[in-house]
């Protein structure tokens, strides 16, 4: 899976 | 941002309300797992590191600073208030959950997005998300009765990882990289953990019957 830079969701 | 996601931050929120309306007005924690609510704390704490070094939104930083206010001053009420901690089933609530920390934090070693400090903490806090339910569900069996306000609790800390499915496939639907499988088979994991409480909540609620999970 590609990397989320960041975690967007709680 | 979209609305299956709101609904589950809101139903998660309305969750530790509800649990925070029973341990103030009742002054008791009877039926409470200290253990799991142990387990919320470290989950809050070892996911939201990037809660100063990531900016996303106003919303995700003030909820997010809620969540970890809010377990850790259950936790502290619930150790040293001395009227409530008198209320605590110690002896019901004796689910080694320092097991589940483990597995946990072994899993996240081996599948994580990447082998960072930030991100292998954060695949442990998804991966202990799912078991943190356990003491509180294994207490409630063995005390066999549940009362309203803690029924309520567990039936909307379930709710909101139900929710968070549907936002999962809505996103997978509407965004062309979207792909967080480990935050969608381990928020399966978790819904499927309350699966038979939802049935026997349902029950009670049908019969309009106090809620009784069979011993």
């Amino acid at each position: 899976s590609d990397n989320e830079e960041s975690h967007d969701e709680l | 941002m979209n609305i299956f996601r709101f609904a589950g931050d809101m139903t998660h929120l309305i969750s530790i309300l509800v649990l925070l309306l029973k341990i103030y007005a009742t002054k008791s924690c009877s039926g409470i797992s200290l253990k799991t609510q142990e387990l919320y704390a470290l989950v809050f704490l070892t996911r939201y590191l990037d809660l100063f070094t990531d900016f996303i939104s106003v919303y995700n930083t003030i909820m997010k600073l809620v969540f970890i206010a809010s377990s850790l001053a259950v936790v502290c009420c619930m150790r040293m208030h001395r009227v409530v901690r008198r209320s605590y089933d110690k002896d019901l609530d004796t689910f080694r959950h320092y097991f589940l920390i483990l597995a946990s934090f072994v899993l996240a070693l081996l599948v994580n997005e990447k082998f960072t400090f930030q991100e292998i903490f954060w695949a442990f806090s998804i991966y202990l998300e799912a078991l943190a339910i356990l003491p509180q569900l294994v207490l409630l069996q063995r005390s066999g009765n549940v009362d309203n306000l803690t029924g309520q609790y567990v039936f909307f800390l379930g709710a909101y990882r139900a929710f968070y499915i549907l936002n999962w496939i809505y996103r997978y639907f509407t965004e062309q990289h979207f792909s967080r499988w480990i935050a969608c088979v381990s928020g399966l994991v978790q819904t499927v953990l309350y699966a038979d409480f939802f049935y026997y909540y349902f029950i009670s609620w049908k019969n309009n019957a106090k809620m009784q999970l069979p011993a």
